[in-house]
């Protein structure tokens, strides 16, 4: 099983 | 007060067309750079960063920096309307908080269309992106936009289509990239060698490769992504084991859009 992290795991709110 | 004024509606048409299927808001930042827009899919999986410089613009009037959300699939009905040649003014102002207003003029009839837009909550956005050094990168692979977009759909229409999950392997091996799916009875698999930029020195395939690269990838995300093609004739594939994959589109010398995604990692 491949699992898709979110894109919020590496950019972060400013 | 902001007042932007476009001599043609395809660049905006476009830029709505490439994004609101997968994102349904976005945040508009206008200064005195230009427009930077982000927004994130719901799943909060892909991000995508749109830059049109102010040079991209007819007329670019911004004198306080305004950040504003707005519902993209509204965007987009509205400018579905609109003609290629119409000319397109944004406007807010700063007694309206609140509302932009979008109008579209027929250069040829004199037929004015007007939408307010109201500003609606982002779901997370704006998000810092760093711009990270090509060495981080092991792979980047640089080819036609039209050319990405019939890859992805000759692997969409392999793979079953029913299935929201179908994942595509995107390996970079020396002078090759290959783009694998596993279908329901099969595995589909389309080998782009780099081209000789003699042949055909408008559309090259470039593959620059510090190290062998194999990474997982949704197609449904893939497929969404080269809807970017409208923007420009190329795109670059940025590829990383340990960063966000970055599909990359330059608009013109005014900009760029890029759609952002990790790729899936095995567990």
């Amino acid at each position: 099983v491949r699992k898709q992290s979110q894109i919020t795991a590496f950019f972060s709110s400013p | 007060i902001l007042e932007l004024r476009l001599v043609q509606a395809t660049l905006f048409k476009n830029v709505l067309e490439a994004i609101s299927d997968l994102f349904s808001k976005a945040n508009f930042d206008f200064s005195g750079t230009g427009l930077e827009l982000q927004a994130m899919d719901t799943s909060h999986v892909a991000l995508v960063a749109l830059l049109l410089r102010a040079e991209a613009f007819n007329h670019y009037l911004c004198d306080r920096d305004l950040s504003m959300g707005l519902n993209l699939a509204d965007m987009a009905k509205a400018f579905r309307c609109a003609n290629n040649d119409d000319i397109i003014t944004i406007k807010a102002e700063e007694d309206w908080s609140d509302t932009v207003t979008f109008t579209f003029e027929s250069p040829e009839d004199g037929e004015i269309s007007i939408f307010d837009f109201d500003f609606v909550g982002t779901n997370g956005v704006p998000l810092e992106i760093p711009e990270f050094p090509e060495s981080e990168y092991q792979a980047k692979v640089r080819m036609p936009s039209a050319k990405f977009m019939r890859i992805c759909k000759k692997l969409s229409s392999f793979g079953d289509s029913g299935d929201r999950d179908t994942v595509v392997i995107i390996s970079v091996d020396k002078e090759c990239v290959n783009f694998f799916t596993r279908g329901k009875t099969g595995t589909s698999t389309i080998v782009c060698r780099q081209t000789q930029t003699v042949d055909k020195p408008k559309e090259p395939t470039l593959i620059e490769m510090k190290e062998q690269v194999s990474l997982a990838f949704d197609l449904r995300y893939m497929n969404s992504f080269s809807k970017g093609s409208t923007l420009s004739d190329q795109v670059t594939i940025s590829l990383s084991s340990n960063l966000p994959a970055v599909f990359e589109y330059k608009i013109a010398e005014t900009g760029y859009i890029r759609y952002y995604m990790l790729p899936r990692i095995e567990e």
